[in-house]
């Protein structure tokens, strides 16, 4: 259902004009769209700036999800619970694969399994 | 090997679990691996606790001063496996429930151990025996490379470029030999991977992606673990 929601807005919301500018129709639609988002996910924000902002960044996401659409077209991209993070905010209270760690150099090896039948 | 394995279908995988805002993935990756070994070991599924690795899990890289396992900062699955290791075990899910938090302190009671590691090792960077160590030991811990994952909804996510820079721990409980592909017409085979970002997050809280190609490093660190039959003993 998500995806049938968002795939139209998404392709809409990319056809910026060329200065960089949205239309207002394209504004009013990802407007539309953020509503819908904040009912499906329970999200509220604290005061008019930080609702702003995080529409702000809802818009980016979308757009986002536009090039990963180009870049992956066997899977659907769209509006997700994170759509209204930045990529640093997800990576900080989502990830928390810890890279500086590194396999211990005496780490045991699998052993080689046989792969024909 | 089958063209089609599953580890779900064969009731080694737990439901969907949900990290909440908290990094702490790596918990997450190694309790359903050993879940899935413990499974394979005394024919019962039991769903284990994050929260102790989060909480009591402070194993370090000893050639690396203060990489350590970190709570809701961060981890790696390996050294999760160390500390299980050295620990005892680990303790039923609902013995020592999951918070999101990282505040609180360790809690662990090894008289309530339900599953032990009999020992662990790395998966060599190759698909047929990645396959081959799956279907033999149970779900595998692996890391990933999550931008693709942000926004993903559904499918088979065969990106053309993506950073093989892991930064996600995930479990491998499956793979399927005919995904289609728009962009190749034609059928794409792929891993299933299970994620904790809950039910409501991809495709019921999996994410399917291109097998083939160390496709966002999803080939290169991948971590397969031997539960001791707890029963036995």
């Amino acid at each position: 259902a998500a995806a049938s929601e968002v795939d139209p807005l998404i392709r809409q919301v990319t056809d910026v004009h060329d200065d960089g500018a949205e239309p207002q129709q394209l504004l009013t639609a990802a407007e539309h769209h953020f509503s819908l988002f904040k009912a499906r996910f329970n999200k509220s924000y604290g005061s008019k700036a930080e609702h702003d902002y995080r529409f702000k960044v809802f818009r980016s996401n979308l757009r986002r999800a536009v090039r990963h659409q180009k870049l992956d077209p066997s899977a659907t991209h769209g509006v997700t619970q994170f759509s209204d993070l930045t990529p640093g905010e997800f990576r900080k209270r989502f990830l928390g694969l810890n890279r500086r760690l590194r396999l211990p150099k005496d780490a045991n090896q699998a052993p080689i399994l046989p792969t024909n039948k | 090997l089958p063209e089609d394995f599953d580890w779900r279908e064969k009731g080694a995988v737990t439901a969907v679990k949900n990290q909440g805002t908290c990094g702490s993935c790596w918990s997450f990756s190694t309790t359903g691996a050993l879940e899935g070994a413990n499974f394979l070991a005394t024919g019962k599924l039991v769903s284990l606790s994050e929260q102790q690795l989060v909480d009591c899990d402070h194993e370090c890289d000893p050639e690396l001063a203060g990489s350590c396992d970190s709570g809701c900062n961060g981890g790696l699955m390996n050294t999760a496996f160390e500390y299980t290791l050295k620990a005892g075990g680990i303790m039923r899910e609902e013995d020592y429930p999951y918070t999101a938090t990282d505040r609180g302190r360790c809690k662990f009671d090894k008289s309530k151990i339900v599953a032990k590691v009999a020992n662990f090792s790395v998966v060599s960077l190759d698909e047929d025996q990645i396959a081959a160590n799956l279907v033999k030991n149970g779900p595998l811990a692996v890391g990933i490379n999550s931008v693709f994952m942000q926004t993903y909804i559904g499918g088979v996510s065969c990106p053309f470029i993506c950073s093989k820079h892991l930064d996600h721990g995930v479990l491998l409980v499956g793979y399927g030999s005919a995904g289609y592909s728009p962009i190749h017409l034609k059928d794409k085979p792929y891993w299933i991977i299970k994620n904790s970002w809950g039910e409501n997050w991809g495709e019921n809280g999996y994410y399917k992606i291109c097998k083939g190609s160390n496709v966002c490093g999803v080939d290169s660190l991948v971590s397969t673990v031997v539960a001791l039959n707890t029963k036995s003993q």
